[in-house]
């Protein structure tokens, strides 16, 4: 019966065209993931990969890996690339361009700027379900947070909590530039 | 079993080994170089917050399990993709009338008290009290803010061989603001206690600012160099929502009399 089973295992899947992306925002870019949502057999491997497109000068909004290691690398273009470790240290800060790689730890934060040509990469992650959390925008740490407790963590007036919570109304990848309110209508 | 040492000849009771006091609290660290302590594959620690202390929000590379030894507090954990299911009723403390629905500009000059503002949004806050365990996952955000009248303590262990941490077997704390005073564990063995910063620190202002599509000027309070109230911080006139505090359930039998009249105008049929 191995025919009937082990034998039809799916194994592959391409995370490189558009219309298979995750995350799409028309003015920063695409990501595509595949994890054992996807190919169950990564789930005995603890493995899953991320393939990203960012427009030219889009960012990929600061984050840190929850529950997994990253090798990104580079397959056409170029980014700015910082990573900080748990001291609030710079442990990277450099441009990466197409064939290099990039490991980023664990509960590391990220943050990645497209370069003018614009970014593409694939990250391959060390768990079969790889998740981040986002910093910024719509997803991120900060707007779960209640204002007053952002108001006394960094001693900022109401009207600041405020932006630094709703200023971003994009998910994940952030175009470059802005021009939306403060807290507009979703 | 691979990863840690358990060749002890002789077992000790222990005391913490290093403290660090900061504005409105105090955390405390057992030395994890003792052998036991690598056997287990565990670091442990005490945390101490004064009434109206903000223990500031921050991650972990490691679980942690909490046990509450005296004092009640509120917990707050982020947990990533979750919706912001708590909301304020945005006019409740200025006395005004609330605003219906999001997305209307509040007016934002004028005196205190009189402002208008947009309903804050956050996700589930969790009330703990004397007894209680207290889970945290790592690389979720966590803050505690401790609302009652003595002193927050808690004991917790954290399991730094669980198979969630994938960096060494050394625990770590990232802080998203303040710049807390670290080095427990390993850290403080070498002698290694220093002022460590929150991760906004590490990247570039304009960047940040960038990414938040907000002023320079935020950015660097978001960093706060000069911040040096340590991990837990004094938060005087924090006014959290949770259901109990809501004026509606404050008030019942007010809003029993509102949904009597709403049913003498006929708002029973849909």
């Amino acid at each position: 019966g191995l025919e009937e089973t082990l034998c039809t295992v799916k194994l592959s899947e391409n995370i490189g065209l558009p219309q298979e992306a995750d995350v799409f925002n028309p003015r920063a870019g695409r990501i595509t993931t595949v994890n054992s949502q996807k190919i169950p057999i990564l789930s005995s491997l603890q493995l899953s990969a991320e393939r990203g497109f960012l427009y030219s000068n889009a960012i990929f909004a600061p984050h840190w890996n929850i529950n997994a290691h990253s090798a990104l690398y580079v397959i056409r273009g170029n980014a700015r690339i910082q990573v900080v470790d748990h001291k609030g240290n710079k442990v990277f800060d450099d441009e990466v361009k197409q064939g290099q790689l990039i490991i980023v730890p664990q509960y590391f934060a990220v943050i990645k700027k497209a370069g003018n040509e614009g970014f593409e990469y694939v990250a391959f992650k060390t768990n079969d379900n790889a998740m981040i959390n986002p910093l910024v925008g719509r997803l991120s740490a900060l707007r779960a947070i209640p204002e007053e407790v952002l108001r006394s963590s960094f001693q900022i007036s109401s009207e600041e909590a405020e932006e630094l919570k709703y200023g971003r109304q994009e998910a994940l990848l952030l175009s470059e530039q802005s021009q939306q309110g403060k807290r507009e209508v979703a | 079993g691979g990863k840690t040492q358990c060749n002890i000849q002789k077992l000790n009771a222990q005391e913490p080994s290093f403290r660090f006091p900061s504005e409105a609290g105090l955390t405390e660290f057992w030395d994890s170089n003792n052998p036991e302590f690598g056997c287990a594959g565990v670091e442990f620690e005490r945390n101490t917050v004064q009434p109206k202390g903000l223990r500031l929000p921050h991650y972990s590379n490691v679980p942690k399990f909490v046990y509450v030894v005296e004092g009640t507090g509120v917990q707050g954990t982020v947990i990533p993709g979750c919706a912001e299911t708590f909301e304020s009723q945005g006019e409740s403390f200025s006395g005004g009338q609330e605003q219906p629905g999001k997305g209307q500009e509040g007016s934002k000059g004028g005196q205190e008290g009189q402002r208008q503002r947009f309903p804050d949004r956050h996700q589930k806050l969790r009330r703990f009290q004397k007894g209680d365990v207290l889970i945290l996952l790592p690389g979720f955000t966590q803050w505690t803010y401790n609302d009652g009248d003595v002193p927050l303590v808690t004991v917790a262990l954290l399991d730094v061989a669980n198979e969630a941490n994938q960096l060494d077997l050394q625990s770590r704390k990232f802080f998203l603001a303040g710049n807390p005073q670290q080095g427990g564990g390993k850290e403080g063995h070498q002698g290694q206690q220093q002022q460590h910063r929150n991760i906004f620190s590490g990247f570039d202002d304009q960047l940040l600012a960038e990414a938040f599509n907000v002023d320079l000027k935020i950015i660097q309070k978001l960093k706060g160099p000069k911040d040096k109230r340590g991990s837990t911080v004094r938060a005087e006139k924090l006014q959290l929502f949770l259901p109990e505090y809501s004026e509606q359930e404050q008030q019942p039998q007010q809003q029993q009399g509102q949904q009597q009249q709403g049913v003498g105008r006929g708002w029973r049929s849909n």
